[in-house]
């Protein structure tokens, strides 16, 4: 099974960078959004890519799902 | 299926490939063979050929490598990423990289990563192809281990690659002589379960809350429920609140749909599937060495051509066969049936008096299901304690 992170912060760093890999996530540093979690849209789009529920959490099983080995090839593409 | 953006392919039916360097992890050999087949897979379906190089620049230049390797996407040691591919284009276009820091192997017997599978779907990546969102496709991002022995090329990277490159002409793409390096393992077995013709489609998906729904059988797997009717699977698992539904050959592309009867044995983390008088062993998504076995090897016979439905009793270790009107109990321990058998259900087994279609065990309970109907069953004073509706599992 996967080693999972040991702290909530090292899940979010986990995610951006897989997010960044994968599905072009480019975290603004000046970004002004009225999103609380900048990265909810880049969440709820790779949960739509696999069928996991559409949530833009990062919860259990979506960080689950970006534990598991995979191509290195992004999802999606701008 | 999707491609890359403006959908880069070559425009050429001859691609050239090279391989650079070579795993420590396999023989040369085996290393030769898996990327072989890889092409082969996507040549069987297209025009295209693929011609090795041992020299020079090809199309694709294949080769290992570990963390940062001279292109933008280091490798991440062990774990992670895998392997990554260009899509086809001058250069690096179509190049194909593997993650040295992974253990490669030939067949999913241990631990490590199938050379073959990564290799077929990174060489997708080379024609042109990009990740595909369904869960089995060979372009289904994340890594799979499957029974590789009668592996075929599921639909949706048909339609992807056809869509880029057209289907095949008539003449085979592959010179004959190739096929005939397959080491005899690799070799379809002369019991190789899939007997029907190779382009079967699936009937219609039975609705999860058919009132009159049936299943072939059903089994426990590592904490899931297993339910089986024709090439569909649903799976009830503790760790998830909706049913997944999927098909037979995502998980074990070589067996044939259809079941007739199968249980887990949780202890050796096995799980046997009967088919007409077959038996296959698996664990997880492998299929054990030396299966098929006639099912007369335990113990039936000859008169039984074919089993209805079995059950592991966990506690006692002991499996009850269901053939008809009886039964029979085979000793785990003694791996051999027990004397005085069979038996009646309906004497043993009160308020069962059919045959039955699948079962399962579940905690202190059988769960004996006949038609559209379910009963369970207390195990210890085998007393029938209620009857169900068979997809009562489903939160109908």
């Amino acid at each position: 099974f996967p080693v999972a992170p040991e702290t909530e912060k090292e899940d979010m760093q986990f995610a951006q960078k897989y997010l960044e890999n994968f599905y072009d996530f480019k975290e603004e540093k000046n970004f002004r959004t009225t999103h609380l979690n900048p990265m909810a849209d880049k969440i709820r789009e790779m949960q739509s890519f696999f069928g996991l529920e559409v949530t833009g959490e990062l919860n259990r099983k979506t960080l689950d799902m970006m534990k598991q080995p995979r191509c290195g090839i992004p999802d999606v593409r701008s | 299926y999707s491609t890359f953006p403006r959908s880069p392919r070559w425009k050429k039916e001859d691609v050239t490939f090279r391989i650079l360097n070579y795993t420590p992890d396999m023989s040369q050999a085996e290393v030769d063979e898996a990327i072989t087949k890889a092409f082969q897979l996507w040549s069987s379906v297209t025009p295209l050929r693929f011609t090795r190089l041992y020299s020079g620049e090809a199309d694709i230049m294949i080769s290992f490598a570990s963390g940062f390797h001279g292109d933008f996407y280091s490798f991440d040691g062990p774990g992670g990423t895998l392997a990554h591919a260009y899509p086809p284009g001058n250069g690096i276009g179509g190049d194909t990289h593997f993650d040295e820091d992974e253990f490669w192997i030939k067949s999913n017997t241990h631990e490590g990563y199938n050379l073959f599978l990564v290799a077929a779907h990174e060489l997708g990546h080379s024609l042109g192809l990009g990740h595909s969102n369904v869960f089995g496709a060979l372009m289904y991002p994340i890594y799979m281990a499957r029974d590789t022995r009668n592996y075929r090329l599921p639909q949706d990277d048909i339609n992807g690659i056809q869509a880029l490159y057209g289907p095949p002409k008539e003449s085979p793409a592959f010179p004959p002589q190739e096929p005939t390096e397959m080491t005899p393992a690799e070799a379809p077995t002369e019991m190789s379960p899939r007997e029907e013709p190779t382009e079967v489609t699936p009937s219609e998906r039975p609705q999860d809350c058919d009132p009159h729904l049936t299943f072939d059988a059903i089994t426990t797997l590592r904490g899931e429920i297993l339910f089986f009717k024709g090439s569909y699977v649903w799976r009830k698992s503790p760790y998830f609140s909706e049913i997944e539904r999927d098909t037979i050959s995502t998980f074990w592309p070589s067996l044939a749909a259809g079941f007739d009867a199968a249980y887990e044995i949780d202890k050796k983390d096995r799980v046997i599937f009967f088919k007409d008088n077959k038996y296959w062993a698996v664990s997880g998504y492998n299929i054990q060495p030396g299966f098929p076995k006639p099912i007369q090897n335990l113990g039936f016979p000859r008169s039984v051509k074919k089993i209805d439905a079995a059950v592991h009793d966990q506690n006692a270790k002991k499996t009850y066969f269901f053939v008809g009107n009886k039964y029979w109990s085979f000793d785990e321990h003694t791996q051999s049936m027990e004397r005085g058998y069979p038996r009646k259900i309906a004497v043993d087994f009160p308020g069962i008096g059919h045959t039955i279609d699948a079962a399962f065990q579940k905690n202190e309970h059988f769960y004996f299901f006949h038609g559209s109907n379910q009963y369970e069953v207390d195990i210890k004073n085998k007393k029938l304690v209620r009857t169900m509706k068979s997809n009562s599992w489903f939160d109908c």
